[in-house]
């Protein structure tokens, strides 16, 4: 499984669609910028996609937290909403199924809308279930989505179609990308590593067995 | 299960005392189980021994010191089982120059097999990235991704 | 006492105001009682606002602008109780270059009356130190001391 | 008060004397060097003669961990001595005495000398007790002094006098420099301030008031 591309709308202070592009063949990637722009933040969107639900890490004090909450000249949004794809030519277009870049696209337009919200005459069931239709990842691409509304209400997707956050987090089991995962350090986590229990230590090597 | 973690804990600690080395510039590090005889509850402690010093506990490393121990124990994990990709976010920020070097050269290497996303203001660390994207908030509380550099 | 605690508090929140919005570069930050009625036994909380951003749960805020904010407190503390010298242990090591930049150039205005003594890796806090002490450990696990500056 | 000179010997990894100078006239003095080479042992120092008596505060284990104890050329030490001298036009002939510099060497020099044993014939006693007797401040200078013997036996010095913790402690009241200080910021403290409890922010402000 290798990493492919991120993207996210909403989350935090991205209130503007981002996307991250990552070559074919590894490497390192570095992001940087002034304090407080919002590099953690895309951390923290990883760590969120793939399904992390400590409100603590995230460094919030509730999961809304996570949706932009506007500023002075912009008002908040109502969804916030990550996806990230990985490709692996293991996965066949039986177990996964495919998506396209156009429907991906699509999706992140529908985000991107004032508050989130639908336009046009489509009632929101309708129009969801077309997009799901069209939402075809292409061969050995894997495509995570989760996205949050203000609402509450929390939907998760693998290959556009909707699935529960247990899916999600059993695709990664043992990749250490769960969470208390030693793939992702945030920001100050290095330090705690050697101050933490030796049971804590533990745990961090089970992790990986 | 018992076997699987004596197996994971005896091959991390093998990569371990090579990545501490590595980083360290010589210098001894491994990991110890607290007890020996209780596999399966056993906890994990940590000997560090940087270059020419005596062995000590290991709270009186420096914050420098006991941040590239830290790194070198949890790029021994990622060694045994590599993720699709690693997150660092600002792992360097207590190094100094010597210590920076070594540790940006050994992300350089090991990301031959996945990709390392580090997050970083240190200008050595960006020398080895392939990629790199800037965070920008020209409007207060925008984030704007750009990309910098792309081969 | 609890006059003496309001006094210091009204004051020490005043200077606050005035270093946080020196050392962001605009904003606005301040102190709260979480319980004004009850002066005894209320604790303190942030309101915390950088330049053009709204004000938010601090927990929120970034890695630099958590540390920036930290020492705008302490700072204020200090002014209202000046101590006969200041230790600050590499403060400045999650600060940009511009946020390191102002943080500089506030220890210095506060070294016209009190002595400071930095900790620090950054070439930026090292130039506005009137007298620099190098730590060497030429011999390894010995410490020993080298006057690199001195006016 | 201010601070005019730090000197240490034996002193976690200062098992050679080590001396600061602070000139007339406030001003920044930087600390700098590699990772590990001994800048924090030097807070911890400063930290440690005021009184400190937080073993974790000190990164250690026990306050036994601030004595040098050795290298693989070197044997570990048997005392750990540190001296803070500050001046104050305040201070009187009377109030707490005074010592000259050349005492004040001399009192390092017994330190310095093999795991700070005492060499030639005299017995301990007599040549402490000679020692007090010239150990005198220059007027307006206070010279704070604090040994640990790997014994365990603990001695604080005021001006040369043995005191107790106690009366060190009591003249660094409100201004800073006790224990909770806002004066002395260790390593990473920084960031625990705005992770404190409400609580723990208030008695910050106290410690000023
Ligand atoms: N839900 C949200 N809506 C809008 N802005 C947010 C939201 N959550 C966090 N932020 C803002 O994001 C900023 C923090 O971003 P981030 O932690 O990514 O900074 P950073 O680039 O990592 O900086 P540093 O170098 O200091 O670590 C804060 O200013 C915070 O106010
Ligand atoms: N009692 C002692 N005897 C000998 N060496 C000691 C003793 N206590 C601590 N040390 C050594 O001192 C070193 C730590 O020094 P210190 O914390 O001052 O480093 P530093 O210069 O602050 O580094 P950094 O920049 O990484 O923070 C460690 O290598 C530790 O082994
Ligand atoms: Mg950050
Ligand atoms: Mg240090």
């Amino acid at each position: 499984l290798r990493l492919s591309r991120i993207q996210m709308i909403g989350f935090k202070s991205f209130c503007e669609k981002a996307e991250i592009m990552f070559a074919e063949g590894a490497g390192v990637t570095a992001i940087v910028g002034p304090n407080g722009c919002g590099k953690s933040n895309i951390a923290d969107a990883i760590a969120w996609v793939l399904g992390e639900q400590s409100v603590k890490s995230l460094r919030g004090s509730s999961m809304e937290d996570v949706i932009f909450n506007g500023t002075r000249e912009r008002q908040p949004m109502g969804l916030a909403q990550v996806s990230l794809t990985l490709v692996d030519p293991e996965f066949t277009r039986e177990s996964v199924g495919e998506v396209s870049p156009v429907e991906q696209e699509e999706m992140f337009e529908e985000a991107a809308s004032p508050a989130g919200q639908l336009s046009g005459s489509e009632s929101e069931p309708a129009a969801v279930a077309r997009r799901r239709k069209r939402f075809e990842p292409k061969p050995g691409e894997v495509v995570v989505t989760r996205k949050l509304y203000r609402s509450g209400e929390s939907e998760y997707y693998l290959n556009g179609r909707l699935c529960r956050l247990r899916d999600i987090q059993e695709l990664f089991l043992g990749t250490g990308l769960g969470p208390n995962s030693y793939a992702i350090i945030e920001q100050g986590r290095v330090g705690q590593i050697l101050s933490s229990k030796p049971m804590d230590r533990r745990m961090l090597i089970e992790e990986a067995a | 299960s018992r076997q699987q973690f004596q197996e994971a804990f005896e091959c991390i600690n093998e990569y371990f005392r090579e990545t501490f080395k590595q980083l360290f510039g010589g210098g001894s590090g491994s990991m110890e189980l607290t007890d020996a005889t209780d596999l399966q509850q056993s906890g994990i402690d940590l000997q560090v021994q940087p270059p020419g010093k005596k062995l000590q506990n290991v709270l009186l490393l420096s914050g420098g010191e006991k941040a590239l121990t830290a790194i070198a124990l949890l790029l021994a994990i990622f060694r045994y089982q590599p993720s699709p990709f690693c997150v660092l976010d600002e792992v360097d920020a207590p190094l100094d120059e010597a210590n920076v070097d070594r540790f940006s050269r050994m992300i350089a290497t090991l990301s031959g097999e996945t990709h390392f996303i580090v997050i970083t203001h240190n200008k050595k660390t960006m020398e080895i990235a392939r990629a790199m994207y800037g965070v920008t908030m020209q409007e207060a509380g925008v984030s704007k991704l750009v990309s910098v550099r792309f081969e």
